[in-house]
């Protein structure tokens, strides 16, 4: 089937892509077996294949995860049509940094990449107007968060100044390693 | 509040309460959560006054103990305020998940009592057993964490070395370290904190080795704290992060314990020494399950929205360089270099939650099922609980140091929070089953799933696409 860019293209995709990292190296594993080799020796031999492979089948299972919540009909539109980009664009990053892999096994051929990497620029920017209000959901109390850089109320210059002052090093105006050994150091005339 | 990021909030299409929600699994769930903060997290007691990363070691673990010793306090007067019984759920909450690492942020050193000891109390002690250990544990009469790992042995358990003895004559195991290398490494709380153990040991009765099986240990003296004869003891030193969690090592030179202390749920020792063997060898993966389900939320999304919070955030507020010439500076969100950084990262912390609650509720049914004695689903679990546990931790350690780069300076500083949600994610890529271990325990179960696919089998829910494209070349 000719590639096209949506959901189910994409789910697709990645479950054909581990199907077959999966049937590639247990084909690969099984015939060197049958060869009348060591099976844990072969087994350790193709170990960056087997990974590759559960890998790609956790990631299928996330997408597919994902893609289950958008038909919860309890879910309104508006959001459901942020989550359905959350979720485009999810699978689209990671399908562009395992892209080889998809090129082997899937229906995407070199031609469908430009096009593919143009969606993921405008799930980009479709998320955008809504990414504060994303994180602003996640409902992470400041206290929890603890850090000046992503307080609610933004104000992070004057946090992070006051995070300095906290500084054990801050509460004297000059530290006792001055007198040791700055002091001294500096008249040595070295 | 910052002015563009108030700006940035006008923006929004879309109902927040409605995802938080989602997110929580209920409108009440969200309710249960948001008191949860407002009663523990939001206590003055627990704020640093100084923070804690200009302690010294030792001060560090001090003031996680005192912390951990508040928060159950705290646990006892919420749960009086609310006439309500302990729950697991709670304990995970406070100790494992967001709310743990805001009042304790370096990790706590009782965590695995609550995230191990007792789970496997009750997954694999006889009802007895449960009686007697389990009431002790929750009252914190005792404090109790889970050695598995040793010096020389990580995910691998049958090649620990730690051996336990039966003697028939006295009913008592005799638990031996025999080389440096079987030391226990790395539970948490055993260094300092915990003075009971769930030990994992190579059981051998009637000159027979029968494999790993587990033991209750006691290490200190209930009274002064002291190592109890034969147990060497102590903690294994400073940490990329988790330096409140007091990870222990533990030696035993030929320690009795009664026979009674043996988990014997599934496999048995009778007086005689007679072994009566469980009847699956993987009933004992219970506890790691359960743990590494816990981990796919309690830390790796978790961590991650923590993380793609503060850098969203921080970049609507920080302005910086020009788009177009003489503009002024935009704020950084601005630009599609920082969405790249930042969007992915948001819609991962929330595939992560999605696919933990799919898992959760996997868990639960595949738990009550075993206590039927139905064991089909526990290896699609087994499999799918380790790929998830592994792609998440990694996906989450990956993200958070993204997020620091898309905070510059800023984010390199410790009060940034980057430097310990990195060093609590990375340890979880390590803990619990090394993450590429992990992959290829994973890639059996798939392995064996395809060859199941060409004999024309059918396959379980996760396995199931292999079906439908088994026959694509």
């Amino acid at each position: 089937l000719p590639w096209t860019n949506d959901l189910p293209s994409l789910v697709s995709a990645y479950y054909q892509t581990a199907t077959g990292l999966i049937r590639d190296v247990t084909e690969k594993v099984d015939k060197r077996v049958a060869k009348g080799h060591i099976p844990e020796d072969v087994w350790n031999y193709y170990s960056n294949m087997l990974v590759l492979a559960a890998e790609a089948h956790g990631r299928a299972f996330l997408v597919q995860r994902f893609c289950d919540i958008l038909s919860n009909k309890e879910i309104s539109p508006s959001l459901r049509n942020v989550l359905g980009a959350l979720c485009e664009l999810y699978a689209v990053y990671w399908l562009l940094k395992n892209l080889g892999h998809f090129l082997v096994h899937s229906n995407i051929r070199v031609p469908d990449v430009e096009s593919i990497m143009d969606w993921q620029d405008s799930l980009l920017q479709e998320i955008r107007p809504n990414a504060v209000s994303l994180v602003d959901a996640f409902d992470i109390a400041d206290e929890i968060l603890d850090s000046p850089l992503g307080a609610w109320d933004g104000n992070v210059y004057e946090r992070l100044f006051n995070e300095a002052q906290r500084s054990p090093l801050n509460s004297m105006p000059v530290d006792e390693s001055f007198e040791k050994y700055l002091k001294p150091f500096l008249r040595s005339n070295l | 509040v910052n002015e563009d990021l108030q700006k940035e909030r006008g923006k929004g299409n879309f109902n927040l309460e409605e995802l938080t929600n989602l997110l929580d699994g209920g409108a009440e769930k969200t309710e249960q959560r948001r008191e949860l903060v407002e009663f523990f997290v939001k206590d003055p007691d627990f704020k640093d006054k100084i923070p804690v990363e200009y302690l010294s070691y030792t001060d560090r673990y001090r003031e996680a103990v005192r912390k951990s010793c508040l928060m159950f306090y705290k646990i006892k007067d919420y749960q009086e305020k609310k006439k309500s019984g302990s729950s697991v759920e709670l304990y995970q909450a406070l100790l494992g998940g967001m709310l743990g690492s805001a009042v304790i942020k370096d990790g706590t050193p009782f965590a695995l009592h609550y995230v191990m000891f007792l789970p496997t109390l009750m997954g694999q002690g006889t009802v007895e057993q449960q009686a007697y250990w389990i009431g002790k544990a929750w009252n914190c009469q005792i404090l109790g964490t889970y050695a598995q790992t040793e010096l020389g042995h990580g995910t691998y358990i049958r090649g620990l070395e730690t051996t336990s003895h039966y003697d028939p004559d006295n009913e008592e195991f005799i638990l031996h370290s025999p080389t440096l290398t079987s030391y226990k490494w790395w539970p948490g709380g055993l260094g300092h904190s915990a003075n009971y153990a769930i030990v994992l040991a190579q059981l051998h009765t009637k000159g027979e080795c029968h494999g790993i099986h587990a033991f209750i240990v006691q290490l200190r003296d209930e009274e002064t704290h002291m190592p109890l004869p034969g147990i060497k003891i102590g903690e294994i030193g400073c940490k990329l992060g988790m330096n409140g969690v007091n990870q222990g090592y533990l030696g035993f030179d030929k320690v009795r314990v009664p026979r009674q202390n043996m988990l014997m749920k599934n496999a048995k020792v009778l007086k005689d020494g007679t072994y009566v063997k469980s009847p699956s060898d993987k009933l004992t993966y219970g506890t790691m399950i359960f743990v590494r389900v816990a981990v796919v939320r309690g830390i790796a999304a978790t961590y991650l929205s923590k993380a793609v919070t503060i850098a969203t955030r921080y970049s609507c507020v920080r302005r910086q360089s020009e788009i177009r010439p003489g503009e002024g500076e935009p704020i950084i969100i601005e630009y599609r270099t920082q969405q790249y950084k930042l969007f992915p990262w948001i819609a991962a912390s929330i595939a992560m939650n999605i696919a933990s609650t799919w898992i959760w509720d996997m868990y639960n049914s595949v738990t009550s099922e075993l206590e039927q004695g139905d064991l089909d689903r526990l290896p699609e679990l087994h499999a799918i609980s380790c790929v998830l546990k592994a792609l998440c931790t990694s996906d989450a350690a990956r993200g958070i140091e993204e997020c620091r780069k898309a905070t510059g300076g800023h984010g390199y500083m410790t009060c940034s929070a980057f430097p310990a949600a990195y060093g609590m994610t990375t340890a979880a890529e390590t803990y619990e089953g090394e993450n590429t271990v992990l992959y290829l325990q994973t890639s059996r179960y798939l392995m064996k799933a395809w060859h199941n696919v060409q004999n024309g089998q059918s396959m379980s829910p996760t396995v199931k696409y292999l079906e439908r494209h088994s026959e694509r070349k």
